[in-house]
């Protein structure tokens, strides 16, 4: 058998860039829909908001609400959707 | 359904709309009827009427951008935001943005429509079959003037029906060249281009120029996509290049190596390593009747749905026969009311049935009013006595009642309130009535006589003829705010100028009422302001006029204007 060929990844010029971690991009995705409100808070406060935020976005898209980050969520904040934030502002 | 906070919603039913640009993803023609049933979509359910303008500022202009396009919500290149839109108001309010760094379909990959060819502009058919081999996308084979055609059966070989495929060399779109193929080579700024160009725009879409020097003739056009044509990328618009070599090994169709995220990518070039140019390769697209009727959606004051099917949920999901969803029929319904028409057979659960008018006997445009008051209920009423507005809010008189229809928010007619119990001194039947803008002083006419009512103290009655309207003016039918000190007095098929400051008609007076406003019914029984427009009444219908004198909508007093 050959081994399985390893993936490079290449950066493509033009290309727009999400190399952001898992929770980089929730927090960004919870911000701009407006699960989550923009501004800076100290880290534990930050992680309570984030998981209850997890929570109001998990309920949107009728997931289970776990408050976690878990793959469905992330599934979910990766799919082509419209602009207009879900939270009323 | 969710709206938005204080339930923005348009205060007009006929909404206008503006395509300010196209995607050179789908044909024009495409992108106008998939907006057209976008709108139908709501119209559908709804007493909204949408009318599309060309010029102008229309209530939801719609525009396709790429990632920053000029508001404060920049785009994001492909997949991820697909569309976003402002709830309705002023200015940018009700406007839609398209991304256009998307692939632009109906929703199951390149909607390419022929133009020329025997086909009369039908759809390619993918995959059809020519000289025995079978074609996915357009191709330049068996010509040789390097146009893209395609077939619009499965098999040209049997049907011999084709069509030409978006191509620059056969037409561009925008631009001031009114569509004309593209030259090559064309000169820009000195250089040689032999194809399309992003060269001086920051904006990314693709253009060239009409003749062979823009530098000269500054004739240009935005180049279409052809279906083979990379998306996104640093190479939109061009097609892929097979095979082509990436990190040394040669490919002859789209790969998602190199990346990440899965998505198919190629070469525009034979050698990506050497020239590092590409793009996304043509997928199913989304479809942009779909994303429209949930921008629309936003447009008209809906926010969105927790319901997972609604078409206002946030995801994109494409639905072949797309039906509208209750929750989205219930979210619409509740800010614009539904659809007038013939009662439902079997009403909803839970919802009034639609107030369906008394089989009348008469003539529909009887003139004689009708003495008895149906049951209170003003959306029974065929003809009311006079409309008017007082204080911001539309009045509706019928024999000793009124009903007032707040010009805020959705709440249906308040009423019926007696008239004896606001003004006591005023008779039952009212002809017509005004309130004096600079002066809020409230003028009711009835027959040859007057009232003017300044708060709770009236001055009246008094004879018409005291304003020097002529003894032949049995009643004063309509009476139209000009400016803060001048109000029309409509009298048969004629009107008067009144001056309020002097209480005299102005010289030069009376005026037919066909010569300066066209178009109405020259006997109405009813006129007034409304809104900025002007209202012509006759019998349950009216006819709206705009500051242009243009009468720009006929429609139902009881369903438009009392909300019934």
């Amino acid at each position: 058998w050959s081994l399985p060929v390893k993936s490079v990844f290449v950066t493509f010029p033009g290309d727009i860039i999400r190399n952001m971690t898992d929770m980089e991009l929730a927090e960004n995705y919870l911000k701009r829909f407006g699960y989550m409100d923009t501004l800076q808070r100290s880290g534990f406060q930050s992680m309570v908001s984030t998981e209850k935020a997890l929570k109001r976005l998990q309920r949107q898209l009728g997931l289970e609400e776990t408050g976690e980050l878990n793959k469905e969520t992330l599934e979910a904040m990766n799919q082509p959707r419209c602009g207009v934030p879900d939270v009323a502002n | 359904y969710q709206t938005f906070d204080g339930d923005l919603k348009w205060d007009h039913s006929d909404v206008t709309y503006r395509i300010l640009n196209y995607s050179p993803d789908m044909d024009s023609s495409l992108i106008d009827d998939a907006f057209a049933r976008a709108f139908k979509v709501w119209s559908d359910v709804t007493p909204l009427s949408f009318t599309r303008l060309f010029e102008g500022t229309a209530d939801i202009m719609i525009s396709f951008g790429k990632t920053d396009h000029g508001d404060p919500y920049p785009f994001d290149g492909k997949d991820g935001l697909l569309a976003h839109a402002y709830p309705p108001g002023e200015g940018v309010q009700g406007d839609a943005h398209f991304d256009d760094d998307e692939f632009w379909t109906l929703g199951k990959g390149p909607a390419v429509k022929t133009r020329y060819g025997n086909a009369n502009g039908a759809m390619c058919h993918f995959p059809f079959t020519f000289e025995g081999k079978s074609y996915t996308s357009c191709t330049t084979e068996g010509r040789t003037d390097n146009l893209p055609w395609c077939a619009t059966t499965a098999s040209y070989d049997a049907d011999k029906e084709y069509g030409f495929c978006p191509s620059e060399l056969l037409y561009t779109f925008g631009g001031n060249a009114d569509g004309a193929p593209c030259v090559f080579p064309f000169i820009f700024l000195d250089k040689e281009y032999s194809s399309c160009t992003t060269e001086g725009r920051n904006d990314g879409n693709r253009w060239c120029a009409t003749t062979n020097n823009y530098d000269k003739d500054k004739k240009y056009g935005f180049c279409p996509s052809r279906d083979t044509a990379v998306i996104g990328g640093n190479s939109e618009g061009e097609p892929c290049h097979f095979p082509f070599v990436f990190l040394g090994k040669e490919y002859n169709s789209c790969t998602s190596e190199g990346r990440g995220d899965g998505k198919l990518w190629c070469s525009t070039t034979e050698d990506y390593d050497e020239d590092k140019k590409w793009g996304f390769c043509p997928d199913q697209g989304y479809s942009l009747f779909l994303v429209a009727a949930h921008e629309f959606g936003h447009a008209l004051g809906l926010d969105h749905s927790s319901v997972r099917d609604a078409l206002m949920y946030p995801m994109y999901s494409y639905k072949e026969n797309f039906p509208l969803h209750q929750d989205d029929i219930e979210g619409i319904q509740y800010l614009y009311g539904s659809k007038p028409g013939p009662k439902p057979t079997v009403p909803e659960p839970n919802t009034p049935t639609t107030t369906s008018y008394p089989e009348t006997t008469d003539d529909p445009f009887s003139t004689t009013p009708s003495t008895k008051l149906p049951d209170n209920d003003a959306c029974k009423v065929l003809k009311f006595d006079t409309i008017t507005v007082i204080e911001g809010d539309l009045h509706f008189f019928k024999n000793g009642h009124y009903w007032k229809v707040p010009s805020r928010g959705d709440a249906r007619h308040q009423g019926p309130l007696s008239i004896s119990e606001s003004w006591p001194a005023l008779p039952a039947v009212i002809d017509s009535a005004f309130e004096d803008v600079l002066t809020k002083k409230i003028y009711f006419f009835s027959g040859t006589r007057f009232w003017v009512y300044t708060g709770k103290s009236v001055l009246g009655p008094r004879s018409i003829e005291k304003l020097g309207l002529p003894n032949s003016v049995q009643k004063v039918e309509g009476a139209l705010q000009k400016g803060t000190s001048k109000v029309l007095l409509f009298s048969g098929e004629d009107f008067w100028r009144l001056d309020v400051k002097t209480q005299k008609i102005d010289r030069g007076y009376p005026k037919p009422t066909e010569v300066v406003f066209g178009g109405v019914p020259n006997d109405a029984h009813d006129v007034f302001q409304y809104k900025g427009h002007t209202y012509f009444c006759r019998d349950r219908f009216y006819w709206r006029m705009n500051s242009r004198r243009q009468v720009d909508r006929v429609g139902y007093v009881n369903y438009d204007l009392l909300k019934c």
